[in-house]
């Protein structure tokens, strides 16, 4: 899975992800990717890209949720990430990346790995894989 | 207030010795694509999304994107892809020309035609590294748990016990000697290389 969310210097959002799903799937078989609130959201707080089981993030409704804490705790980008990916998601199922409005950046796994990359307008910059 | 991006390339149990020769293109596409966004991380096999995508158990590539903007909710999914070169364009124009938010199989790529995207040849999406991940994934699907005793039968497992037999979890070739009692073997952790997205 491959996936990008973006916001502009108005605090506007956007996030894409797309995927060719699960090695060995039975045909006709969907993931998280296509479905809104799983592997895929975006609202006026924040924008969400999650991969890894797609089954799991499913279940766990990874991307909405972080919206959610969001919006009805007050979490921050990055608490509202750390909880979904460290509470909702299994054990080695699940990592995002998310960008807010405020133009912060979260990239989140309970994996070994995720190959990941920022950028900000300030001039920072990460690649990373574990 | 100031932009961002951030994208990823996928989450899994990625080896954490992944030799240079795997890692460094993937480095050289996350810093290439940081510049340019999510379609032309669909253009690189290293990653499993268009080129480079997983193939399902008959042998085929299906894939699915989705996009989201957050200002107005306005969203566009599609599934079931085939021959589309950019699946996250298709889902685009789908938030963009139809009232719908979601089209799949032989409806999307109808509207992919109707658009005029890019479409290819099926075998373009499919890589030699995908073809063996299938097969290891197959394989590991293969191999069987002895449910009496929890270790994976072999074609050339010699021993087991009326409760393999009954149930059937039975190694294919095992004579069963009821007079002998089954030596408690320790059972092996084998680890299978089961081909499944390791590398997300």
């Amino acid at each position: 899975t491959v996936g990008c969310v973006a916001v502009d210097n108005q605090g506007n959002l956007a996030t894409a992800t797309s995927t060719g799903g699960l090695v060995n799937k039975m045909v006709g078989r969907i993931g998280d990717t296509p479905i809104i609130g799983a592997g895929t959201y975006a609202n006026s707080l924040c924008a969400v890209s999650a991969t890894g089981r797609g089954e799991s993030i499913m279940r766990a409704t990874v991307a909405r949720d972080v919206a959610a804490l969001m919006e009805y705790k007050g979490f921050s980008l990055e608490e509202a990430a750390a909880y979904v990916v460290g509470e909702c998601a299994p054990k080695g199922t699940a990592g995002l990346v998310a960008v807010s409005a405020k133009g912060e950046v979260t990239m989140q796994f309970n994996t070994t790995g995720m190959f990941r990359a920022c950028a900000t307008e300030d001039g920072y910059s990460e690649i990373a894989i574990w | 207030m100031g932009w961002a991006i951030a994208l990823h390339g996928g989450a899994g149990d990625i080896p954490l010795n992944l030799p240079p020769e795997r890692r460094e293109p993937r480095e050289a596409a996350l810093r290439h694509c940081l510049d340019i966004g999510v379609r032309e991380l669909e253009n690189h096999p290293h990653f499993n999304a268009g080129k480079g995508s997983v193939l399902t158990s008959d042998g085929t590539v299906e894939m699915e994107a989705c996009i989201m903007d957050g200002r107005t909710k306005k969203c566009g999914a599609v599934s079931g892809l085939t021959t589309v070169v950019n699946a996250i364009s298709l889902a685009r124009l789908v938030m963009e020309k139809t009232l719908h938010i979601y089209l799949a199989f032989d409806g999307a790529e109808a509207f992919a035609r109707e658009q005029g995207v890019e479409t290819t040849d099926k075998s373009h999406f499919v890589t030699s590294e995908n073809i063996e991940r299938l097969k290891q994934a197959k394989e590991a699907n293969r191999v069987q748990v002895c449910i009496s005793h929890n270790h994976v039968i072999k074609d050339n497992h010699k021993r087991t016990d009326l409760a393999c037999y009954i149930f059937g979890k039975l190694c294919i070739n095992s004579k069963i000697d009821y007079t002998q009692p089954i030596p408690k073997e320790p059972t092996k952790e084998t680890t299978v290389a089961d081909g499944d997205s390791q590398i997300g």
